[in-house]
């Protein structure tokens, strides 16, 4: 039964598609079948995974809102290994035209449930906002991965998006938790750094990973050639850290 | 007659809040009067200038949906020395009451119109998308400032917020144009931020700002006490580059 992980913070920049390319290819290294669905208008896990969000003939938006099938939108990845729903502009419509569908915040639920026991893993990237998409990313997940750099504003805009969560688990997912909070961009000289992540442990315990995301230069660079950091350079600080998150989402999982 | 600036890039965590804040706070240490506006539900601009979002009376919101007038929306900010509109998650329903309205691109606009007068820069904080509270600030400005990481992701989006400046050009607000490109958090020892940032300058020329806004600790620290950079710590390489920012700016508009 495939799991399905929302990966969101509705705050900008914290690492939620460099997380999103990144586990996917990394648990793919693990031999699991793993779906990455772009949920983002930017469409950069699209570009992010190798894959022209220009040249697309069906993409996310279709999914939503003229009833394609899976199986005809999902694109393979060659060098990640993961299958791809992809995304580009198309899909800021769909915030509007969404409103105007009585079942708009199960549009995505309701497509991926027929495949879902193909895949050992679907992760979802979603756009720096709590609108439309998110939700309905939020819907169809089982549990949320929330990529958190330890600063100020990212720390701040936490309770916001608990709310969220717990309000969507309230009306339209009860089985909606927290999968974990990953502590990405990670530079431990910071004292700004520490104490946040000190902060985070204080209040999530054991929901927040080990495995901490270092600041590492090859994580930004592999984006511009359209490959997963494991596949740009597999001996970097990041390719290392991603594949122990793999380990470590494989771990919990199986725990359960 | 006060030049309205929007800070935007639907690219998150470029540094839209940061620059607002620290941009504000430096033009009024040049003797200049400033208003902030704070149109992102995240509501990080009115934290990162010490007022809690949580205790608001009116807010962005109110302006925009219930006519409030500005002068009662408006707060002063200790510290910065600039008057602030301030916004909370309120302002995530305004997205979707906005589309009911019939001149929901014009609310902002229309709302401080009569008051441009009374400064000398009124800046707009954008949250990272192209939604209806984006296009509201575009509608509203003369011109636009998008904060810049040097980057592959943020690179790879611009073309789509060039895209929208120029809709909102032809249809909405014809007198808007791109007054500069800000490099933010540039690392000069970086190849990519190198690469990225010869790319902007030969494409922009000198729309790019020669003021480079260095990564700096200390423009990370200042929020979590409510402060302007400026006014947390006046001799870092953040606030100076701040200063320089703004006597840029300043320079730009009296030479027009
Ligand atoms: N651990 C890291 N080390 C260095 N750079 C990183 C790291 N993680 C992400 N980046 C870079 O930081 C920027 C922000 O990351 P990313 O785009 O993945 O965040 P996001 O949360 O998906 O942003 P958005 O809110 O726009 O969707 C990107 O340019 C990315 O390449
Ligand atoms: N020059 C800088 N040096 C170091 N840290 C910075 C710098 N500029 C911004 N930051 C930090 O980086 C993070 C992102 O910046 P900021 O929140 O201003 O970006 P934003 O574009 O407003 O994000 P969003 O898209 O969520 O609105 C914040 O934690 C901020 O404190
Ligand atoms: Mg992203
Ligand atoms: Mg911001």
């Amino acid at each position: 039964m495939g799991k399905i992980l929302a990966i969101t913070n509705q705050k900008g920049g914290v690492g939620k598609t460099t997380t999103c390319v990144n586990l996917a290819a990394s648990l793919v290294a693990t031999k699991r079948k793993v779906l990455l669905i772009d949920m983002d208008p930017q469409g950069n896990a699209t570009m992010g995974s190798g894959i022209n969000k220009n040249k697309l003939e069906l993409s996310a938006y279709d999914l939503l809102l003229e009833d394609a099938v899976l199986s005809e939108v999902i694109l393979s990845t060659a060098e990640g290994g993961y299958d791809l729903i992809p995304a580009n502009a198309d899909l800021t419509a769909a915030e509007v035209e969404l409103l105007q569908e009585k079942d708009r915040e199960f549009r995505l639920r309701n497509s991926i449930q027929a495949s879902r026991d193909k895949y050992h893993f679907i992760l979802i990237d979603c756009p720096p906002s709590l609108s439309m998409l998110t939700i309905n990313a939020l819907t169809a997940a089982d549990s949320v991965l929330i990529p958190m750099q330890c600063e100020y504003y990212a720390l701040e805009g936490l309770s916001a998006l608990l709310d969220t969560i717990r309000r969507i688990s309230d009306v339209l997912n009860p089985s909606l938790h927290i999968e974990g909070l990953l502590r990405t961009m990670y530079d431990p000289r910071n004292s700004l750094t520490r104490d946040v992540s000190a902060q985070l442990t204080d209040h999530f315990g054991n929901k927040v990973y080990r495995t901490l995301i270092p600041r590492n230069v090859r994580l930004a660079e592999a984006p511009s050639y359209g490959l997963p950091v494991l596949h740009y350079d597999k001996d970097s600080r990041g390719a290392r850290a991603y594949l122990a998150l793999a380990g470590e989402v494989v771990r919990r999982q199986e725990e359960k």
